[in-house]
């Protein structure tokens, strides 16, 4: 049932911010890891604390997040996470 | 006797602009021409846009987490464990492993050596013209040579009067009519440089996409709703020259609509030019009669943002920066073998007007991802499939963390055609 795949991505930044090294962080600038779940519905994203020196993602120091569903915004312009926040439309989401 | 060959080719940078996958402004015949022959995944994800990271994981069937590549600076075998790759469990089984072009990102990552002698039966090949790529060879306005990001050249202008992606595909095609008569195998990767900045391509090409034809991306602007951590900068376009001249605003720019017009027109004319070097490549597999004996497996390292979402270039998690073309052909089981004397992929010019409109071959809509890269070729090419990676694996030196994609081909349709072909 293609409603089942999902696919991972992830992307490493070295701060909340912009800044000259924000598309190619060095290993030990990396402070946030945004890990992407994809699926046919909808793309979700936390972008979270990580360790450079023991490669570990703190999964429950969020910096920021987006959701996105792709029927009624293919074009991922509008970020749906903040209104996503403590509903339970969060646990309905997760495969 | 009966085992198959693999040709794989890795596309630097190369977004969704494909006919085949619906951008009906592109002009990319011998690519639609191959996805007409093959399964074409409509929903395959890099697992980090940007290139060595992506290839690294990829080529050895783990994700980035496991590599421990977020960056450029480390050699998986050092940084995390004595990972196999790709090629390396092919010449493992007996194929001869060739490498041509960009396939491995060069430098630290791959060892300073493509992973040689690792992942390659015979040494590396890289194109001479490579190392004018980021020199002044862009004719300005002015008349004078500059570095510049948009970069449509005149052939009899340049170094060495060539370009890195057509001396890759003649060193291909050398390499194929060697191997047409050998007893062994072959597994040949072959990467292509265009698209990746900057847009240095034969300048002919910018006439299939007249500017004034050429619109800006549907959704131009910075989404208000997108966390700053999220946007990536493009930092590396501000640096050409042409770029700078513009003087824009750290971070969020926005680049002048004109420009805007004119990158995403090298960007597309930069994609046709590519597709002419597939062409060439897949011609000559029809002409060494190996297309019978051959897996095509053609893919692209990440996407590219063309400005949607007020970004440009790869290293965000949008999907236009994730999402990459993945098709295979494989012989007699994607498409019918080819009948006594007709060809499966003869060249077509993108200038040609009569071009007509290809038939679309088997899809599949599921989501994929690059990491099954491994899985796949290995079970396509009849081997065995490496046994799923443990949780960590870092002490595992065969495994893959991405499954097999061989379910989604549908080779009874195939039968049917038979069937009805007999």
């Amino acid at each position: 049932n293609p409603h089942e795949s999902i696919a991972y991505s992830q992307y490493p930044r070295p701060a909340d911010y912009p800044q000259w090294n924000s598309d190619k962080p060095s290993l030990k600038d990396i402070k946030v890891m945004g890990y992407s779940i994809r699926t046919i519905d909808y793309r979700y994203t936390v972008w979270v604390g990580f360790n450079p020196h023991d490669f570990l993602a703190n999964f429950s120091d969020v910096h920021a997040g987006e959701l996105y569903f792709v029927d009624s915004d293919p074009l991922q312009d509008h970020n749906m996470y903040n209104d996503s926040q403590g509903g339970d439309l969060l646990q309905s989401l997760i495969p | 006797k009966d085992t198959l060959n693999v040709l794989l080719i890795i596309v630097d940078d190369l977004r969704l602009s494909l006919g085949c996958y619906g951008d009906k402004l592109i002009k990319s015949p011998n690519i639609d021409q191959l996805a007409s022959h093959s399964l074409l995944f409509q929903n395959a994800f890099a697992q980090q846009a940007v290139c060595a990271p992506s290839r690294v994981s990829f080529l050895t069937g783990r994700r980035p987490d496991t590599t421990r590549l977020y960056d450029f600076n480390s050699y998986w075998r050092v940084q995390a464990g004595n990972f196999s790759t790709i090629p390396q469990y092919f010449k493992e089984n007996g194929y001869v492993t060739m490498s041509v072009g960009k396939v491995f990102h060069p430098g630290i990552s791959s060892n300073h050596s493509d992973d040689s002698p690792y992942s390659w039966s015979v040494p590396p090949y890289h194109p001479s013209s490579e190392k004018y790529e980021n020199t002044k060879t862009c004719r300005g306005p002015d008349g004078e040579l500059h570095a510049n990001l948009i970069c449509p050249v005149d052939m009899a202008d340049i170094p060495e009067g060539t370009l890195p992606d057509k001396q890759s595909t003649e060193q291909a095609i050398q390499l194929l009519e060697k191997m047409k008569t050998s007893a062994s195998p072959f597994f040949l990767a072959v990467g292509y440089h265009k698209p990746h900045i900057p847009f240095r391509y034969p300048k002919e090409f910018q006439k299939l996409y007249p500017l004034e034809n050429i619109t800006l991306a549907p959704d131009p602007q910075v989404p208000a709703g997108l966390p700053p951590v999220a946007y990536n900068p493009w930092m590396d376009i501000r640096l050409r020259e042409d770029v700078q001249a513009l003087n824009l605003s750290v971070p969020y720019g926005p680049i002048p609509v004109d420009f805007q017009r004119k990158i995403r027109q090298s960007y597309f004319a930069s994609v046709s030019y590519l597709d002419t070097q597939v062409g060439h490549l897949l011609s000559a597999l029809d002409d060494f009669h190996l297309a019978n004996s051959t897996i095509v497996a053609f893919t692209s390292d990440h996407g590219w943002s063309l400005g949607e979402h007020g970004q440009w270039a790869k290293y965000s998690n949008f999907d236009v920066a994730t999402h990459v073309p993945l098709m295979f052909y494989a012989p007699g089981r994607t498409a019918l073998l080819p009948e006594a004397g007709k060809k499966l992929f003869p060249y077509i010019d993108p200038f040609d007007p009569a071009s007509e409109l290809m038939e679309p071959g088997q899809q599949a809509v599921d989501l994929v991802e690059l990491v099954s890269l491994f899985p796949t070729l290995t079970d396509l090419a009849g081997l065995h499939v490496p046994p799923r990676c443990p949780i960590p694996s870092f002490h595992v030196e065969l495994c893959r963390e991405g499954q097999s994609l061989l379910k989604h081909f549908r080779f009874n349709d195939l039968e049917k055609d038979l069937t009805l072909r007999d």
